[in-house]
């Protein structure tokens, strides 16, 4: 893809400047961006505040309260700041449930990219919180 | 990512 027009289809891709504020697209856009390890410091403040319009941060308090946003540490960076990952908890909410098969859990996560649903399962697998009733994944 | 193998659970 020539630059430019990558260039004009990033910021669209990602909805920068979007209209939607809502809770909704909030969401959408954590799941986006789910298990991409970013500075606590800019998260809200650049990423999320660009692609949500008037975010407040109370949105995503409300989102990691019902439990449908995790976020996980993935490394301190000096004394007051440190590397945040968001993660969609649909894949939480789905185990919860019961032991599932992968394309149980895509669904569940909504569908969408089957990477960053992988993405996800694994940030999972390595924060001890997910196994696998084999030891295949790890072999592969 | 593997994925098509196994059932996957809580630890």
């Amino acid at each position: 893809m020539p630059p430019e027009v990558l260039a004009r289809f990033l910021p669209a891709w990602h909805g920068i400047g979007a209209e939607s504020s809502s809770i909704d697209r909030l969401a959408d856009v954590v799941f986006q961006l789910q298990g991409l390890a970013l500075p606590a410091s800019v998260i809200e403040r650049d990423v999320l505040s660009a692609r949500v319009r008037d975010y407040r941060p109370r949105l995503l308090d409300e989102l990691v309260s019902m439990g449908e946003v995790v976020w996980a540490g993935r490394g301190s960076l000096g004394q007051q700041d440190g590397r945040v990952a968001l993660i969609h908890g649909r894949l939480r909410e789905q185990l919860a449930r019961r032991p599932s098969f992968f394309p149980e859990l895509y669904t569940a996560a909504g569908g969408g990219d089957t990477d960053a649903v992988l993405d996800a399962l694994w940030d999972l697998v390595w924060a001890g919180e997910v196994t696998n009733d084999t030891f295949a994944p790890l072999r592969a | 990512h593997p994925r098509a193998v196994g059932r996957w659970s809580l630890t």
